[in-house]
């Protein structure tokens, strides 16, 4: 509504959710994996984390859509930003330890954070939130009311399928059609009562839809795939499917080369995706086809190198000249 | 950063939001 777009535009513009990957742990299946997730707005960031962990032949995932969310994150107090990217960091992977249901895994998360000087065991203080508003705050507005400026954003009044449907039912009361040009009433249907009309329904012999009806779903989802196809800052669905499928064919103990995950366009069933690589180049590939079974293409015009391998013995990746 | 007066409008609206 109104209220989010001002935000959108204005606070989380442009925002990308980036990922801080947890490196191979002894134990760790192939498709295993476990990230702090972080987005960082204009104010502060959000922090969150994923886990993906296999369990006697079981896939299960946990985690937490901060990270990848462009809404301030909430404590006892209230909603908060926190204020630095070491600090968003820590809450991430504290959540993340907190929900690792393994022992080894758990272990493995606290050294590897506390190598980096991140202790998990403790979220970050108070003093690395930025406080944007209290519950307390918002149960005093809801206490007051809807203001004029907020029922001015409201378009009030039935619309014209509304009025369709009511009438349909045997509402007697409903005979025009707002910002509708005037003519003359229509003449009443002859139309079952309320209780035929739901009766028919339980009795699974509603009408069906009607062309109109058809048409507007066809456009609907028309909209939906060119949506989908247009190039767009990834949403959180999006980052877990490319992860997943370039996860899918990474050796067992290679970390991602994918730093973050920059722009995704899903035209058709394939995924386009503007992959930031470990050493900041962006690469784009290609995914097609059913996970578990994806086939893979590097683009290489317009964008920048993307040969490159894992050089095992010095465990990086290494760009190839 | 320090706040602006659009990103004071943008958390009352927000905070309106969720209330």
């Amino acid at each position: 509504d109104a209220h989010d777009d001002l935000w959108n535009a204005s606070i989380t513009k442009g925002a990308v959710p980036s990922v801080v990957e947890v490196p191979a742990w002894p134990g760790r299946k192939p498709r295993d994996n476990a990230r702090v997730i972080l987005t960082r707005t204009r104010l502060g960031y959000t922090a969150g984390h994923e886990i993906w962990i296999e369990t006697n032949g079981r896939g299960r995932s946990y985690g937490s859509g901060d990270g990848g969310y462009l809404r301030p994150a909430t404590d006892l107090q209230g909603y908060f930003f926190w204020t630095t990217r070491q600090a968003a960091i820590q809450a991430g992977a504290t959540q993340l330890w907190l929900e690792c249901q393994d022992e080894a895994l758990a272990a493995h998360v606290r050294g590897h954070f506390a190598a980096q000087g991140v202790d998990v065991s403790q979220a970050p203080g108070e003093e690395w939130k930025l406080r944007l508003f209290s519950h307390d705050q918002i149960r005093r507005i809801a206490a007051a009311g809807p203001s004029a400026e907020d029922l001015a954003l409201v378009e009030l009044g039935p619309t014209a399928d509304l009025l369709a449907y009511e009438r349909a039912i045997g509402l007697s009361d409903v005979d025009h059609v707002l910002d509708a040009p005037a003519r003359a009433p229509a003449p009443a249907p002859e139309v079952p009562g309320v209780e035929k009309v739901l009766l028919a329904h339980y009795e699974g012999v509603i009408d069906p839809p009607s062309p109109v009806t058809l048409k507007r779903r066809q456009k609907k989802q028309e909209r939906e795939e060119a949506a989908a196809a247009a190039w767009h800052e990834p949403t959180f669905q999006d980052c877990a499917d490319v992860h997943a499928a370039i996860g899918a064919i990474l050796p067992p103990g290679v970390p991602t080369y994918a730093d973050a995950i920059v722009a995704v366009s899903r035209p058709g069933g394939r995924i386009l995706a503007d992959i930031r690589l470990w050493d900041g180049a962006v690469g784009r590939v290609e995914i097609s086809g059913e996970p578990g079974a994806h086939g893979y293409r590097w683009e290489t015009t317009g964008v920048e190198g993307t040969a490159f391998h894992w050089d095992a013995r010095a465990r990086a990746w290494e760009r190839i000249p | 950063p320090p706040l602006t007066a659009e990103d004071l409008a943008a958390i009352e609206h927000l905070s309106k939001s969720y209330a």
